[in-house]
């Protein structure tokens, strides 16, 4: 996936 | 991590803990849309696709199981176990009406073309009105036990507060910013601004929730 940072949000 | 994202992924698990309790004591799902919850499930599992292949952390993974399993249990127990206090006429929001732009959006707007990417884009779009149906339910019932406008405090509490999240996050981590999830986040916030102002108005002052006429 990309690392934009709602990808490591839940 | 930030105080502002664990206080509202705390204010999100809290929303969910009050409605099982709610659930649970008063034995009933009265006043709750099913159709949201479902859409809730929805968006976990399209969002989650990546749980396997792409560790973050372990509080990343554990709270991703727990929202998913958490609101599978809470559909069982709106369909099966308690299924004779929900009154599906009342849960009449038409959901087509959001999959179908929230899906629309999605292919339009994502980071990659892939089929686990446009997934996470459509479960952003989705979330951000799956609480629709319940709003719509509450204006038109015109009421709500308390206990369930707790819940929905929590949840909304949980969106205002990814809000600075994101500020922090755009000031610590390098002028990094979501587009998706921003205008997502500040349209799914906005929905609640009607409620918030009844909730802090009337339920915080020990009224009950009751819409005007």
């Amino acid at each position: 996936s990309t690392d934009s940072v709602g990808h490591d949000e839940l | 991590m930030n105080i502002f994202r664990l206080l509202g992924d705390l204010s999100h698990l809290a929303s969910i803990l009050i409605l099982l309790h709610k659930i649970q004591t008063t034995r009933s799902c009265r006043g709750i849309s099913f159709k949201t919850q479902a859409l809730y499930v929805t968006v976990f599992v399209t969002r989650y696709l990546d749980i396997f292949t792409d560790w973050v952390s372990l509080y990343n993974f554990t709270m991703k199981i727990f929202f998913i399993a958490s609101t599978c249990y809470i559909l069982y127990l709106m369909k099966m176990k308690y299924r004779p206090t929900h009154d599906p006429s009342i849960d009449t929001f038409r959901v087509e009406y959001l999959l179908g732009p929230c899906a629309l959006l999605a292919l339009l707007f994502h980071y990659r073309f892939t089929v686990l990417e446009v997934l996470w884009s459509f479960s952003i779009f989705l979330e951000s009105v799956a609480i629709l149906p319940q709003l719509f339910m509450l204006q038109r019932t015109g009421e709500a036990e308390t206990i369930t406008t707790h819940y929905l405090a929590a949840l909304g509490a949980y969106r205002a507060l990814y809000i600075p999240n994101w500020i922090y996050r755009y000031f610590t981590e390098s002028g990094q910013i979501d587009p998706i999830a921003v205008t997502a986040g500040l349209v799914q916030t906005a929905l609640y601004l009607d409620f918030f102002y009844v909730y802090f108005t009337k339920v915080l002052q020990g009224q009950k929730f009751e819409l005007p006429a």
